[in-house]
């Protein structure tokens, strides 16, 4: 068990690197066991660095920045061993335009293996979406889902700016 | 495996028996504020076999049914069906498995796999010993990643782990 | 000083109902002070409830729905005292289209009085915004201040999605 | 009272000599994720007296000083001027009052009022002496917001009751 742990261990860090890599170009990540004598129990030390800033806690990156490094290690695991769907709550909320645009790239790419079901206020996200639904509540306190067609949200949003 | 339909009635804010058809690739759930699309997911990790009512965003059992609008009654129990397509992970089951559980304001509850009444032991037992292994790390959200990056992987490591290790005995 | 917070109290909760009525028309909120004998030290009781929807425990509210109630709230404080600046760091982050709208409308009103100053990542608040200052880090680690019109944020964003 | 002019050198991601103009009505901060725009918010926090180092989102003082980037060193303190015009909420004070504060990585810190070196009681003092009262509830993030909605408004209803008891005093 404890080989397997840490051929795990070894499999996630390598694929964190490579999707740290991914969110933030020229950046560094590492994944390491803070007591290498007994992989199982140890805490895990992770450490991310975007390009040119110095590495100290993760607590001084910004709140975009770690959701992306989250999301980077979440992607790891899932490469790793992939469960059959992922289920995403509004990860994009923190992200600005050109990481939303990334994140929503990756799934796209994820997709073709993986049943995803992501909730999402964006519409870079939604683009990237097979199929949407919309939860509506006209009557209020009743929730609805009805399809939609991307084009319905882009003119729904515009009907909102008008009013 | 891929998951076939979600159907909700009195769970939630959605009071309406509720059919959602649940495509392959990518499905975006989108709509205003407190419409109801967490609840969606409140509902899928329920009928999945969440106990843990923090990870449903409950404090107490019947705060998962329907518990009134302006126009509607409040109703007298909770009930999820999960239509899912086995496409071999579960070598024992047919290839349509239904997980269906419901909750009664009362406190009783009711599970069922393919309209057979059940025990949630049996329910977990299913999604425990299936190739897909756990739903340990299925469900994504702003706490759950702020656990991630504080450190909290000891669990994602070791389903991590755990398949692999499964993957090795099977090609033995 | 008891009665003084009392009338501050009693001004707070009259605003409070009327910005939780703006971002939530048909709901209903209100400030209970919990031991009514004890005003100064007594905890305080938020009620928030969106139209058709029980009342029950904030903690139901979906999360969009908790920023806007703090939201409200703040504003309420704003409106019984005003200081004389506010500095708001992406509270629009968890907020869908029409309330973003709400929320950038009701500072486009305040800033009348209130020198605002606004972080975010969203058009809407941007487009009521008298200034628009970008941060960059072209080179990385160092942080650069930049004039930008509305224009160059919109083209910005649109040669990233050409990428 | 109106902000004017919002000086930086050495203070975190800002090693440069950045000056930010600070216009009447609504300013917009944007950019990409980790560019400085809360490093901004954070400056204005510190040079108004905030002690707390969590409030500036560090650990230990020296966080608040460049600590250097691929091609430029470390710097060895940070310095944050703060420009405001008195519009008669300081009957005392001169029409334009300039904030400074500058904390060395040695550990020692430097505060002026109106390039006059002082102490950091003075800076407080005259903060809270103001019509303005204190600046408790002028910077608003996602964690005020729940600390709000979670009920922690004492603070907050306190800064309204003590204001108004002020009018009440100016009016006798
Ligand atoms: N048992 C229940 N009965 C009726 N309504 C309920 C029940 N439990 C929760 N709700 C309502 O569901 C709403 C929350 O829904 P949900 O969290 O799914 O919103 P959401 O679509 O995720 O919104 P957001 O975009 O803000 O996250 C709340 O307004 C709450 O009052
Ligand atoms: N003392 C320091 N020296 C150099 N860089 C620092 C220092 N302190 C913080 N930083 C850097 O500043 C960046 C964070 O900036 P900030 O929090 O202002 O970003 P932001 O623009 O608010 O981003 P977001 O939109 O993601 O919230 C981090 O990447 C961090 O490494
Ligand atoms: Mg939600
Ligand atoms: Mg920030």
């Amino acid at each position: 068990a404890r080989s397997r742990f840490e051929s795990a261990f070894t499999a996630v860090r390598e694929e964190f690197r490579k999707t740290f890599h991914y969110f933030f170009p020229g950046g560094e990540a590492d994944l390491k066991l803070e007591a290498a004598d007994d992989p199982f129990n140890s805490p895990v030390q992770i450490i991310g660095r975007p390009e040119g800033k110095q590495l100290k806690r993760l607590a001084q990156l910004s709140d975009g920045e770690r959701a992306m490094l989250g999301i980077s290690l979440l992607f790891a695991f899932y490469a790793v061993r992939p469960a059959p769907f992922l289920f995403i709550d509004e990860l994009d909320a923190p992200l600005d335009d050109a990481n939303v645009l990334k994140f929503a790239s990756y799934l796209a790419h994820l997709k073709n293996d993986i049943q995803v079901f992501v909730i999402t206020h964006n519409k870079r996200t939604m683009e990237k979406a097979d199929t949407i639904y919309g939860v509506t509540m006209e009557e209020p306190g009743v929730s609805k889902i009805i399809s939609v067609r991307l084009k319905d949200v882009k003119r729904h949003h515009v009907a909102v700016e008008e009013t | 495996m891929k998951l076939k339909e979600l159907r909700l009635y009195g769970f939630k804010s959605f009071p309406n028996k509720t059919v959602l058809e649940l495509s392959r690739g990518m499905t975006a759930l989108v709509g205003p504020n407190g419409c109801g699309k967490s609840n969606v997911l409140d509902s899928i990790r329920w009928v999945l076999g969440e106990q843990r009512l923090s990870q449903v965003r409950c404090s107490k059992n019947d705060e998962l049914v329907f518990s009134g609008s302006a126009r509607l009654p409040e109703q007298g129990y909770a009930d999820v069906s999960l239509v899912m397509e086995n496409e071999g992970e579960f070598i024992e089951l047919p290839s349509e498995i239904e997980l269906r559980r419901r909750f009664y304001r009362s406190g009783e509850s009711s599970f069922w796999i393919n309209r057979e009444e059940c025990r949630l032991k049996e329910i977990e037992a299913i999604l425990r010993g299936g190739a897909a292994g756990g739903r340990l790390y299925s469900v994504f959200d702003a706490s759950k990643l702020a656990g991630i990056v504080g450190g909290d992987i000891h669990n994602l490591l070791e389903s991590a782990a755990g398949v692999l290790g499964f993957r090795e005995r099977r090609h033995e």
